[in-house]
């Protein structure tokens, strides 16, 4: 499928001589492309950089056409920056194992958390969350509340104020689960307190995976949150791509990931708790190449 | 000489990539980037003039036309309904709905201009027309109580529009000045989500409908910005999250496209966290 729409891009350049000029058009338009998709600027150019050189590197071999090393080139490239197989959750069996969600606010961690904890419920795995946010009015209550709609085990504490000490309890009361997600509070990276905070986190309790939840609107800005969210965790085991049900195109979420060293794990397609799926790359390519 | 157009288009590609990586949406980037090449083209200019100085001029000159937008003034048309109100036998509260994208800061937003309503004398009452999104309702009240104002809800489940409704007759039964809609996030691409809105619009007749947008928004504020204001219509924007060290040129889209003045700036999580909407800081952010 991602082929396909590389052909398309492609169709100028049959021949057996590389065309600088016509290969710089075609670039320019791939770039255009991206950035329109939200690419981060920076990145998409990169990108193409990256094509050009290995194009007129590349060793042409006698009866191989030029635009069978370009589509090569720029499918090897695409699928480094894409990612080309789904990549599944760091979960071991027969442990226990706690995921934490963190992102920045609105992107969608707390349905999110309820999507994934239906999701492995579904797979047969005893799931429990944990409400870890203890700034946002009612995060309480909107986790409980998912929660209870989908009959999986929570934990929150509405008075405590030290989201470690909340997650400490949490671990403590939920016995025999194979799962658990904690939720947290929305962040951005100026807020060096909040970022502390949930460096903090995750170094203490050392989760199986640390999820970055990111928007499908976000712009150019992605990618360096999404770097400081790396830099303060230290790794990030995956990337969850929110509201993909609209028309945004995603290269934000796509930077973010690039940014987070991160591939991207499931995306979400709606409000409602089954709205949620494994990331499918070539899906997701089409989608960015428009 | 005469500016070539082959130097400007060169100059302008450049601006063009640096407006869209100060979060300027690709497609505003381009039109504006057009209407300066028309601009400049052509015109005859002094033989050691600076082209890339006169190109950032022209572009600084286009941003600062769609900046400059005059704003609604909502404090000042709230004061005078209130002064129509207490001159005349029928109370009519001033009435606002917010509508937005998921997760853009609606209910924060409307939590702080209840703030600064209650501290420029005014008297509120929240309506929570959420009555899809898990704890909605008790976000909504919890800001509430922690202001002291009351909020009319029902139950989850029930028809936004009704909220809307009885809210209205409890601000016409007491005399309340004003009357804050919060609504559930919605991407503007749901036709039925777009009704939905539509009926609430119906039903509360608000004086101000404002849009509520986070300034992270890559290219689809375009989308969303138009949907919303063509499929319900809006009066103005809130633009969201300015603190988390954005370029601005969110800003430049969503006045771009809605032709409508964006009134205030979130800038933080807290109540205080709420500025009126300068736009000699934007510009300087997003060409300075
Ligand atoms: N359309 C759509 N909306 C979504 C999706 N995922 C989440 N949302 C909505 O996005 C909004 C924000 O979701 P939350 O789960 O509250 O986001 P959050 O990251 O926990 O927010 P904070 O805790 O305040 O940082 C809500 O209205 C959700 O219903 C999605 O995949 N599609
Ligand atoms: N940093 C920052 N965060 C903000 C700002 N405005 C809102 N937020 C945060 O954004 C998150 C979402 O805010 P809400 O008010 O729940 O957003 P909403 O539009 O009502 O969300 P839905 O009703 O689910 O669509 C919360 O964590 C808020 O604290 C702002 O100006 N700056
Ligand atoms: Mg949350
Ligand atoms: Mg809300």
């Amino acid at each position: 499928a991602i082929f396909q729409g590389l052909r398309k891009l492609f169709s100028k350049l049959r021949g057996r001589y590389i065309d600088e000029k016509e290969l710089d058009n075609i670039l320019k338009n791939l770039q255009r492309t991206l950035i329109e998709s939200d690419v981060n600027v920076n990145l998409a150019t990169s990108l193409a950089e990256r094509i050009r050189e290995k194009v007129l590197e590349a060793k042409i071999p006698t009866g191989v056409s030029i635009d069978t090393i370009v589509m090569r080139v720029l499918y090897e490239e695409l699928v480094k920056f894409l990612g080309e197989k789904r990549y599944s959750l760091n979960i071991q069996p027969g442990k226990r194992n706690v995921i934490v969600l963190i992102g920045l606010q609105g992107s969608g961690k707390t349905t999110t958390a309820a999507k994934l904890a239906f999701w492995l419920k579904r797979r047969g795995l005893n799931v429990g969350l944990i409400c870890a946010d203890t700034y946002r009015p009612a995060a309480y209550d909107q986790l409980k509340q998912l929660a209870e709609q989908i009959s999986v085990k929570f934990y929150g504490d509405q008075k405590e104020r030290d989201p470690i000490k909340i997650i400490e309890k949490g671990l403590k009361e939920l016995r025999n689960i194979d799962v658990i997600i904690v939720d947290t509070a929305g962040r951005h990276k100026e807020e060096k307190g909040l970022m502390k905070e949930m460096q903090e986190i995750v170094d203490k309790f050392k989760p199986n995976e640390v999820l970055l939840v990111i928007d499908g609107l976000i712009g150019q800005r992605a990618y360096d949150q999404a770097k400081a969210f790396k830099e303060a965790v230290g790794e990030i085991g995956g990337i969850i791509v929110t509201k993909l049900d609209g028309s945004a195109r995603g290269g934000g979420a796509l930077s973010a990931a690039v940014a987070a060293g991160a591939p991207i794990k499931f995306i979400g397609t709606g409000e409602h708790i089954e709205e949620f799926e494994p990331y499918d790359p070539p899906t997701f390519v089409c989608r960015i190449l428009g | 000489k005469e500016l070539s157009e082959s130097d400007l288009t060169r100059i302008l590609f450049e601006f063009e990539l640096n407006l869209i990586a100060a979060d300027v949406a690709a497609s505003v980037a381009s039109e504006i980037s057009k209407a300066v090449l028309n601009k400049l083209k052509g015109q005859t200019v002094g033989r050691f003039s600076d082209t890339r100085k006169l190109v950032l001029n022209a572009v600084r000159e286009e941003l600062s036309q769609i900046l400059a937008i005059r704003p609604l003034d909502i404090l000042k048309k709230i004061q005078e309904q209130r002064n129509a109100n207490l001159s005349s036998s029928q109370w009519k509260p001033f009435v606002i709905v917010f509508l937005g994208p998921n997760g853009s800061g609606k209910t924060t937003t409307i939590a702080k201009i209840a703030n600064l309503l209650k501290k420029s004398g005014f008297s509120v009452v929240l309506a929570c027309s959420d009555t899809f999104r898990a704890g909605a309702i008790e976000q909504l009240e919890e800001h509430a109580k922690r202001l002291g104002i009351r909020m009319i809800k029902r139950e989850y489940g029930a028809d936004p529009a009704s909220v809307c409704f009885d809210a209205i007759a409890h601000a016409v039964a007491k005399k309340i000045d004003v009357v804050l809609i919060d609504t559930a996030g919605r991407l503007a691409t749901d036709v039925d989500l777009i009704a939905e809105m539509q009926k609430i619009v119906r039903v509360s007749k608000p004086d101000i409908r404002c849009l509520v947008v986070d300034a992270l928004m890559g290219n689809d504020l375009v989308v969303q910005a138009e949907l919303f204001n063509n499929g319900v219509g809006i009066d103005c924007s809130v633009l969201t999250k300015v603190d988390a060290d954005v370029k601005g040129g969110a800003a430049i889209t969503l006045i771009h496209v809605t032709k409508k003045p964006i009134e205030f700036i979130g800038v933080g999580q807290k109540y205080e966290d709420l500025k009126k909407f300068e736009h000699e800081w934007f510009l300087e952010k997003i060409i300075g």
